[in-house]
């Protein structure tokens, strides 16, 4: 069984697709096999990896809310071990549209968790989540083994974590009880900056050892990479942010090991 | 009557907030009335200008679905001239609790427009809008007469252009045949980088007299002065980021003043 990790925090622009598209392009360099999730109305994650909205056939829409099974919404990413099943912008009404549907929490979590879907052999599903703690949202803490939590170097980026955490476990107690954080990653880092190194002693002082070691520090490179429609490890594979995700790669894999 | 501008685009972390809360600061300090309508679940707008969750006796969650009048909500924000109606993690369900409503999309329309709020005599009112095109942001260019449009200077940025302008489309065929475009602000643009001055290309090329000639720089001033609660301007007057927001409200005032 592979395993599923949401990728979410409702604060906008804090690094989840980047961290989304760089982490699972980092794990399937290390030789697993990775699907991105792209759970976006913007579709963010899609276009980063080069999959136009021309090219997507089935999408992540047709997979929630029409029963599309996974092994027909997934394709080819263009990096080695990593597939995406793509997002649309349909999904911005899905909220709206699941709110009458019986189990309406449990529609992706069905969906990924298929007996079907073993055939793809896959050892880790990365689920993009969009801006907000809407149903998408939620579909995607149900249906994952945990929560990966990108925090931007930012003041108002810690404001939203205490609901972030109060959402996880409303999702632990009503839906899903094995749900665990797997951790919290700083990203757009600037070390010069005091705001920077306050909000990660902040993190620290209240998240203790869910904080990562690896920070993702602010870095052009990563910026740049989605415009040439590749993970930033293979846009300039010596850059910082390159470095920073192998490096949470390794990181994460180490922790997975620990349990 | 007040100029109701929304301040939309549901790409996430581009600058709705801060953009709201320093011109609207902008527009006080030059003698203006400015109400700040904080319609994001995170309540960022209310956060960065101190309004702590056990100070928001009413909120827009109150105004929109509970009926309550715009009059009791609003409150005082610390800096002459700039009050605020304050923003609630409850707006979290707002959607799902309007998609049932009849006229579910006039609700804040009919709470800021009505005749009893003239009392309040103000000029302006900005609405600050969530990271997504849900029936929040649809209520906000409902009720505007105006949408103006941060455009964060990066690539992923240009990508949800074309779904924001749909949906200002739709919204002023169905329900606001009067809505217009304010402006385009760029905004954490950063000279050195030639993906900021590639993004501000292809937008003037794009959008043409739209985008205003004010670029708002990336400026950590910017981004600190939500620590302490009060707008850029009042944290370090003479920072980038003041001059620009400064520069914003002049260049948006002398366009209106065209129309
Ligand atoms: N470490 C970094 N250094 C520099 N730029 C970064 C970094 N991480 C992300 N970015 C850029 O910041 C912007 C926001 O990142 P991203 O889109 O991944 O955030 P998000 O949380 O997925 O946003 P949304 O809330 O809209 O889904 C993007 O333009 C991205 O290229
Ligand atoms: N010009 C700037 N220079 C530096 N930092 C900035 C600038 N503008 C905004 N920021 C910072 O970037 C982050 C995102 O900005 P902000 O929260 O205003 O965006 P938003 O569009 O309102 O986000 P959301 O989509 O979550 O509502 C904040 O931490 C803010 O302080
Ligand atoms: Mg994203
Ligand atoms: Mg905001």
């Amino acid at each position: 069984q592979p395993r599923i990790m949401a990728i979410a925090n409702q604060k906008g622009g804090v690094g989840k697709t980047t961290t989304a598209i760089n982490l699972g392009a980092a794990l399937a360099e290390s030789g697993y096999k990775v699907l991105l999730v792209d759970l976006d109305p913007q579709g963010n994650a899609s276009t980063g990896l080069g999959i136009g909205h021309e090219l997507r056939k089935y999408t992540t829409y047709d997979l929630v809310l029409e029963g599309v099974e996974l092994q027909r919404v997934v394709r080819d990413s263009g990096v080695k071990g990593l597939c995406i099943a793509p997002g649309t912008t349909d999904l911005t009404s899905a909220d709206i549209e699941m709110v009458s549907m019986a189990r309406r929490s449990f529609l992706l979590r069905n969906a990924l968790r298929h007996p079907e879907t073993e055939a793809l052999g896959l050892d880790f599903m990365l689920l993009d989540c969009p801006p907000a703690l809407n149903l998408l949202t939620v579909n995607a803490m149900v249906a994952a083994d945990s929560v990966l939590i990108p925090l931007q170097s930012e003041f108002l980026a810690l404001e939203g974590l205490s609901q972030l955490m109060l959402t996880l476990r409303q999702v632990r107690d009503t839906a899903n009880p094995d749900l665990r954080i797997e951790g919290v990653v700083l990203t757009m880092y600037d070390g010069r900056n005091k705001l920077s190194q306050q909000v990660a002693n902040d993190a620290r002082e209240t998240l203790g050892g869910l904080v990562y070691d690896t920070i993702v520090p602010r870095n052009v490179r990563i910026s740049e990479a989605p415009g040439f429609a590749i993970p930033v490890i293979d846009y300039e594979t010596e850059s910082k942010g390159a470095q920073a995700y192998r490096a949470l790669a390794k990181e994460l894999l180490a922790k997975q090991a620990q349990m």
